[in-house]
């Protein structure tokens, strides 16, 4: 464990607990994409089947076990509760190209060929476009809540710091993976225009608006 | 041995 990890799992707490803050505040979903919400949930599942296999420390489990529940959590809340609330004609990326798409990837690029590995990997090159129709919704609508764009903003440091700790364990533990490395920096480069947008509005104290 | 990869983490 390095700070770089340890930081970057702690936005992804709490990026969760953000969203999880805005749906109970507000009472309302508006502006978060369910398919995204529904892919991450497909993202951790595929992820942490090692949860049953594999034991490498309570906070590993717990943080696993926190990442399933809450994405199932929010998948179930936006379904029933909050139904109401938010508007799937807004939410129309086809997400069976990025579910297709990671598929192909993840057959075509693993490291070794068994059932845990080519989930695991599916879940690495599934979340590396998963924000996509997040992204999507709100290049149609033009704009986002403050407490959403807060949430976004941790979510993509998450695994933009994980990119940092990859190369601080090569150089320092001379662990390296190319795959998680490489979908990692994908989905960092996807975030690009939302992180100059949070840089030079949100941070200023203006709402998240697209030029 | 294990063939299968080691993933410690999240």
């Amino acid at each position: 464990m390095n700070v770089f990890r340890l930081v970057a799992d702690l936005m992804h707490l709490a990026s969760i607990l953000i969203l999880l803050l805005k749906i109970r505040k507000t009472r309302s979903a508006a502006g978060i994409s369910f398919k995204s919400q529904l892919l991450y949930l497909i993202v951790f599942v595929t992820r942490y089947l090692d949860l049953f296999t594999h034991w490498v420390s309570l906070y590993n489990t717990a943080m696993k076990v926190f990442f399933i529940a809450s994405s199932g959590y929010i998948v179930y809340q936006m379904q029933r509760r909050y139904r109401a609330t938010w508007d799937p004609a807004l939410d129309t990326f086809r997400i069976e190209f990025l579910l297709g798409g990671a598929a192909v990837m993840s057959l075509i690029f693993h490291t070794k060929f068994t059932f845990l590995e080519l989930f695991w990997t599916y879940s690495i090159w599934l979340e590396a476009v998963a924000i996509l129709p997040q992204l999507f919704q709100m290049s149609r609508t033009g704009e986002a809540e403050t407490i959403t764009a807060h949430y976004l903003f941790a979510l993509g440091a998450y695994r933009g710091l994980y990119v940092v700790n990859w190369i601080y364990r090569y150089a320092t533990e001379g662990y390296w993976e190319w795959i998680p490395f490489l979908a990692g920096m994908v989905q960092t480069v996807l975030y690009a225009d939302f992180f100059y947008v949070y840089f030079s509005r949100v941070m200023r104290g203006k709402k998240f608006e697209l030029p | 041995a294990s063939t299968q990869v080691w993933h410690d983490e999240l």
